[in-house]
C-alpha cells in the first residue's frame, strides 16, 4: 500500500470517464474499464458506480505529454498510465497516457486497456506495487489472455488488506487461479529467423573439430574483425577473442555470442561508426549490433552490388579513415563506400597492382591502429595503406603473445 | 561485449530518468563529488535489481537495462505520488 495506507472510508465509490480513446470504440473503452472496476468489487465489499457528470472519486481520463498534474507521460512506450492513491481532489484519479496505441485485445500492437486499467484502478483503491512476477499491481505491462482473467493472491491479500473480503456469501471465490502464463510477452525485439543449418546427412553425430592451439605455427583464420575496440578471430565454430581490457585471449564459440547463426564464416567487418558488424558465408551477410541480430537478414551479398558471379568473398575489411570497405575474392578486390552505400566505379582492380607483395587469395582482413593485416594461410602482412606498403610479414597468430 | 560509447550515454540517461522517476533518485546537478554521485546512483540501481529480483550487482548491466526500457506504470516503486 501506499505510505499511511490512504482507503477509501466508504463503500460506494463512483467513477466518471471525462474522455475517450480514438483508437477504441466507446463501449468496449466502457466495458473495459466496468471490468476492470468489477476484477476489485468481487474481492471486497465496495460498490462502484458509474456517473456522468459532476465531481467522481475516481476520474478517468486519456491525455498525452503534460496534462495538468506534475508527472507529465513521455510519449509511446516507457510509462503507460498513473493513478492516485485515495483522497480528495485528484486522490483516485487516474490517466492514461494518449500516445499508447490502447486496444481490448491481447497483441503486440497495443496495450490492452483492460489489463492496464485494473492495475492503475489498484493504486485508485490504495495498492501500491507488487514485486510477485505475475501479480496484477507488478509495475511492468504483462500481455495476459484476459478471457476469465483472475486476480492473484498477492493482489487479493493486499485488497483485503484494505477493505477485508466481500460481504456477499456468493461473490466469487477469494482463492486466485494460478496466475495466467502470460499468452504472450512482448519480444524485446523481433525473433531472429533460425537459420537452416546443413543437417549431417549421416545420424551419428559429428565431433567438432577441436579448437586449434593459440600458439599452434600453422594457425589459420576464417575471419577477423574489430568490435567496440576489441578484436575477434574466427575458425569453424570457434572464436578468439582479444581485447584491451584484459591481457588474456578468451576463447569462446560463434553460438555463444550469436546463437542463430552458422559456423564458418568467410568473413567479417566493423562499421565502427554504426556499431555494426558485417558477417559474410557463401552468398549471404548478416548484420549485428553487439549481440542483436539485426531483422531482415540474412541478405544476398548481390545487394551490396556483386555480380551474381561472385558466390562468396574471401575477406572484407573497413577503412574508418576513407570511409571504404575493402571485398577480397581470389585475385580481385572492390571498393564499398559505406556513405553511398554501394560500389565504387572502376572496381574490381587485381590485388597485385595495387598491394604488391600480398599473397592471395587473402583469407582475413583486419585495421588496427592505423595499419592493416591481411592474413593467408598461417601468416599475416602487415600493410601502410596509405604509403601502400608491406612493412613486415607475421605469424597469423602473433596477436596471441605466443 | 563493451557498450558502444554513444549507446552508453543514451543508457545512462535512460537509467538516471528511469531512478528519479520510480525510485526518488535525486541527481545532484552541480555535485562536485561525481563519485559520491555515482555511489548513490549505484544503491539505486541495487534498490530496482532487489525490487525485480535481478542480481543486486549495482551496475548498469544489459538485464537491468532491458527491465528498465519495458513499459510499465508511471507510479513509483518506492513512494506514491506527492
Amino acid at each position: 500500500t501506499f505510505p499511511y495506507s490512504p482507503t477509501w472510508k466508504k463503500e460506494d465509490v463512483t467513477y466518471r470517464i471525462l474522455n475517450y480513446t480514438p483508437d477504441m470504440l466507446q463501449a468496449d473503452v466502457d466495458e473495459a474499464i466496468a471490468r476492470a472496476f468489477q476484477l476489485w468489487s468481487s474481492v471486497t465489499p465496495l460498490r462502484f458506480t458509474r456517473v456522468y457528470g459532476g465531481q467522481a472519486d475516481i476520474m478517468i481520463s486519456f491525455a498525452a505529454g503534460f496534462h495538468g498534474d506534475f508527472y507529465s507521460f513521455d510519449g509511446p512506450g516507457g510509462t503507460l498510465a498513473h493513478a492516485y492513491a485515495p483522497g480528495s481532489g485528484i486522490g483516485g484519479d487516474a490517466h492514461f497516457d494518449e500516445d499508447e496505441n490502447w486496444t481490448k485485445f491481447t497483441t503486440n500492437s497495443g496495450y490492452n486497456l483492460f489489463l492496464v486499467a485494473a492495475h492503475e484502478l489498484g493504486h485508485s483503491l490504495g495498492l501500491s506495487h507488487s514485486n510477485v512476477f505475475g501479480a496484477l499491481m507488478y509495475p511492468i505491462y504483462m500481455p495476459v489472455d484476459t478471457r476469465n482473467y483472475q486476480l492473484h493472491q498477492d493482489d487479493i491479500d493486499g485488497i483485503q488488506a484494505l477493505y477485508g473480503p466481500p460481504k456477499e456469501p456468493d461473490a466469487l471465490p477469494t482463492k486466485a487461479f494460478p496466475p495466467q502464463e502470460p499468452t504472450e510477452m512482448i519480444p524485446a525485439e523481433a525473433p531472429t529467423p533460425t537459420l537452416p543449418r546443413e543437417e549431417p546427412t549421416e545420424i551419428t553425430p559429428s565431433k567438432p573439430p577441436q579448437r586449434p592451439d593459440d600458439c599452434d605455427p600453422h594457425l589459420t583464420f576464417d575471419a577477423i574483425t574489430t568490435l567496440r575496440g576489441e578484436t575477434l578471430f574466427f575458425k569453424g565454430s570457434y572464436v578468439w577473442r582479444k581485447s584491451p581490457y584484459f591481457s588474456e585471449i578468451e576463447h569462446d564459440t560463434i553460438s555463444s555470442f550469436w546463437p542463430s547463426l552458422i559456423d564458418g564464416f568467410d568473413a567479417a567487418y566493423e562499421v565502427d561508426k554504426r556499431d555494426r558488424v558485417l558477417f559474410f558465408k557463401d552468398d549471404q551477410y548478416w548484420a549485428v549490433s553487439g549481440y542483436r541480430i539485426e531483422s531482415g537478414f540474412p541478405r544476398p551479398i548481390q545487394n551490396l552490388g556483386f555480380p551474381s558471379s561472385v558466390r562468396r568473398i574471401d575477406a572484407a575489411v573497413h577503412d574508418q579513415s576513407t570511409k571504404r570497405t575493402y571485398f577480397f575474392v581470389g585475385n580481385k578486390y572492390w571498393s564499398y563506400n559505406e556513405n553511398t552505400q554501394s560500389m565504387e566505379r572502376g572496381y574490381p582492380r587485381k590485388i597485385a597492382s595495387d598491394f604488391q607483395g600480398i599473397v592471395h587469395p587473402i583469407d582475413a582482413a583486419l585495421q588496427k591502429n592505423g595499419y592493416f593485416y591481411f592474413f593467408h594461410g598461417s601468416n599475416q602482412y602487415e600493410v601502410d595503406m596509405k604509403r601502400k606498403k608491406l612493412i613486415r610479414t607475421m605469424k597469423s597468430n602473433s596477436w596471441f603473445n605466443c | 561485449f563493451p557498450v558502444a560509447p554513444e549507446k552508453e550515454q543514451k543508457d545512462m540517461q535512460l537509467a538516471k530518468k528511469y531512478l528519479e522517476n520510480f525510485y526518488d533518485f535525486k541527481e545532484e546537478k552541480h555535485s562536485l563529488f561525481k563519485a559520491k554521485d555515482l555511489s548513490r546512483m549505484a544503491d539505486k540501481i541495487r534498490e530496482m535489481q532487489s525490487f525485480f529480483g535481478l542480481e543486486m550487482t549495482g551496475e548498469l548491466n544489459q538485464k537491468t537495462l532491458d527491465m528498465m526500457k519495458q513499459p510499465r506504470c508511471g507510479i513509483p516503486d518506492v513512494r506514491s505520488y506527492s
